[in-house]
């Protein structure tokens, strides 16, 4: 039996939030440590890992590994119901056909349940190695999500350029170019604030910005995202959660 | 022109 108690359901919203638009039908996978998600979009150039660990419930048991094949569109239906502030807790049997949601206001005068039926999807897991990376940035998330929508404006790609001294994003588009250069620098007072830039080589890789602007909907969950990249392969862009972390890996673009 | 590649081509099916 699966029962996952949130001290606040807003992670949940969040992390719905952030996928939804991805993909539409997952299987949350529960275990003792957690629950995590596995899935590639449709086009199957964005593949997205989440777990959310066992840490960022208040209350959390899951004797058995439980899967939850999830519509996230029904989800997001029923998770927005609830306030962010409420108490969130999931309930599901071992062999589940529906997923409960209950919502409980902090002073437990209103309590609202909601049932998910489940699906059974196949599962189609790829194997992600420990992948090496030549580049590490760390920014703020907020930045990164401005950054990538003002540039989509321009073009379908969004070019990322890590040399020593900085990061440069770059459009070019039918009616202009634009991009954006980032320097390091450390923030004392707000360390969230900061661009860490470590390069062992340099990179230059393009990828569609379509897909950087689903990813940036993960922005609510993190104040900082790191973005992690090797030549000739897929990005990983990463929102850490207070216990866990929501990963994108985008596959890019090569010249033909 | 640019190619988009695809996530299979990266990270193998378990």
């Amino acid at each position: 039996m699966l029962e996952g108690k949130f001290e606040e359901s807003s992670l949940m919203k969040k992390v719905v939030d952030a996928i939804k638009d991805s993909v539409k039908l997952c299987n949350f996978n529960c275990t003792e440590h957690g629950v995590t998600v596995q899935a590639v979009d449709d086009s199957r150039v964005l593949l997205i890992s989440l777990l959310i660990g066992e840490a960022s419930f208040e209350e959390y048991r899951c004797d058995r590994n439980i899967t939850l094949g999830i519509d996230l569109e029904s989800f997001n239906k029923i998770i927005k119901n609830g306030n962010s502030s409420d108490f969130l807790t999931l309930i599901a049997e071992d062999s589940p056909d529906n997923v409960l949601i209950i919502f409980e206001d902090k002073k437990k005068d209103r309590v609202s349940e909601y049932s998910l039926k489940l699906m059974d999807l196949d599962s189609d897991f790829l194997q992600i190695d420990d992948m090496e990376f030549d580049a590490t940035i760390t920014m703020p998330s907020s930045e990164f999500a401005k950054i990538t929508r003002d540039l989509k404006t321009l073009s379908e790609s969004l070019q990322i350029i890590v040399t020593k001294e900085n990061v440069k994003f770059s459009s070019d588009g039918d009616f202009g170019t634009g991009n954006v250069v980032l320097k390091g620098f450390v923030d004392m007072d707000k360390p969230d604030e900061s661009i860490k830039i470590d390069m062992a080589r340099p990179i230059n890789l393009t990828f569609g910005a379509k897909y950087i602007a689903d990813i940036v909907k993960g922005t609510s969950l993190s104040e900082s995202v790191t973005i992690k990249l090797a030549d000739k392969s897929p990005a990983l862009f990463e929102y850490k959660l207070p216990s866990g972390f929501l990963r994108f890996y985008l596959a890019p673009k090569f010249d033909e | 022109k640019k190619q988009q590649t695809t996530i299979n081509e990266f990270f193998p099916r378990d």
